[in-house]
């Protein structure tokens, strides 16, 4: 049964199709079968994504190791059971259809509140929620104290995740291992990033999810999309020398991945 | 008559409410009357922005330039006339509300597709469109090849924003003052960041909107949210010395506020 990856964060702008693309992309890297959905129907970036690497193999003709992006089924309205939701409906039948032949099912979230979304929550094995190193986006996660050293209580994004983990309960399912990745983090060391570092940690406890090493601002998380590439694929279209901040970028990307802890995964 | 000021992007972390928040305190403090009001409902950035103010004004006892911040109104659907939208009538009561007590009404827009955002740009005299520093932003504007020589076509948010101008047309209204600021910029020389300003300032022509020069990356504009605070605060809150990125930091917000042209405003 394959595993399943949601990236989510009602918070726009986090970085969730650009943790999404990183990371099905380094397990297709790593021979793992990759199934993508993308949740944002209307913005779709990770579809974008997708597209432009197709379009980059077939014109450079270098075979690029590539997860397979799936659309979600249309559903006739007609063929659904009593208060069942059309939406639940395409999810559970896209989920169904691919899990056979992959080993990961990987989900991207839109930066909004939706059925779909909090549907893939409960359905999610693995949880990563990408996070500007902000209080503007800690503020959807949970309230704090002006100060920053007070939790004062959860907010609308941690409390749909806490529902999705009661439906998964009832359900039956294992837990979600929730994981919380800071994201274009600053350089320099400044005071905003230790006192984030320090909500955060604080958060963790609180609600119960584990904070991974996360990436920093850099150009190259950002630059390759109109090529479809990430970082890890430099080497197959010939760039043999990385500078100084690439590296330090795949070695972000590296304990991102060692940090998922995903089975049967060797980093 | 007030001048409608809209902060829009449908896609997530432009810095919508960054932007926003930036402009309405600039406004106020230059002795203008200004009436906020906040279109993403559920997560309410810009509204938690203002709490925070005005927590750290009740606190402090500092009487800090404020704008003010409005709900829209609940309006009961059984009041409607046949085929009124719901939203259409919160906001453009919320509107008319304000408009005959205050210079300017400035309205933050959620980073997804909703009908109340529709509305609220085809309201606009100014729409300001922040822009991260990236091809998975500027994919939401319109398409370009993959190596970001030529537009290939308009997308989803710039042709929303045409159907906004169309109904402006139509409705016999002045045209809309369309001006895109890029953010979040990088400060080192980049080959990105050169692309980004190429392709911005071609599209720039092709559907016509201006450029202004926007915010760079910087801590100060994140840092002060928990207070509630803006740069251009620091002053009456003591901090007599700024340092060499904050002042860099006031002198982008004031090139962004003579860029946006506004009535009776002398920066
Ligand atoms: N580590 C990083 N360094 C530099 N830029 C980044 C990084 N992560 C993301 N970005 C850029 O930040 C912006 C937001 O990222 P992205 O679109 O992946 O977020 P998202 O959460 O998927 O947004 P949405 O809410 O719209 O779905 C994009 O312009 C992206 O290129
Ligand atoms: N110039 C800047 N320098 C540093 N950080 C910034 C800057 N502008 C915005 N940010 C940060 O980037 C993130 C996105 O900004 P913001 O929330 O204002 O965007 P938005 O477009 O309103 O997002 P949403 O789509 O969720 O409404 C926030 O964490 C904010 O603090
Ligand atoms: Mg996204
Ligand atoms: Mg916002």
């Amino acid at each position: 049964m394959a595993h399943i990856i949601v990236v989510g964060n009602e918070k726009g702008g986090a970085g969730k199709s650009t943790v999404s693309m990183h990371v099905a992309t380094a397990l297709s890297r790593l021979g793992k079968t990759v199934a993508v959905l993308d949740l944002d129907l209307r913005q779709r970036s990770l579809l974008r994504y997708m597209e432009n690497r197709q379009d980059f193999i077939k014109r450079s003709g270098i075979e690029l190791p590539t997860p397979t992006y799936h659309e979600l089924p249309e559903i006739d309205p007609s063929t659904l059971a009593e208060g069942e939701n059309v939406f639940d409906k395409r999810l559970t039948a896209a989920v169904e259809g691919v899990a056979p032949d992959c080993d990961f099912i990987l989900i991207d979230c839109p930066g909004s509140h939706t059925r779909l979304s909090q549907m893939a929550h409960s359905l999610a094995d693995t949880l990563i929620t990408p996070l500007n190193d902000s209080f503007v986006d800690f503020d959807l996660l949970a309230r704090i104290d002006p100060k920053a050293e007070k939790i004062l209580g959860p907010s609308v994004y941690s409390e749909m995740v806490w529902n999705a983990r009661q439906w998964r309960a009832q359900a039956g399912l294992q837990a979600i291992d929730w994981i919380v990745a800071r994201n274009r983090v600053g350089s320099q060391r400044m005071l905003n990033k230790d006192k984030m570092a320090k909500a955060v940690s604080m958060l963790a406890k609180r609600i119960g999810f584990r904070v991974a090493p996360g990436f920093s601002e850099r150009v190259i998380f950002r630059e390759l999309f109109p090529r479809g590439l990430t970082l890890l694929d430099l080497k197959d279209i010939g760039i043999k020398q990385l500078n100084i901040s690439n590296i330090a970028a795949r070695q972000e990307m590296r304990d991102l991945m060692k940090a998922l802890n995903l089975p049967n995964v060797m980093i």
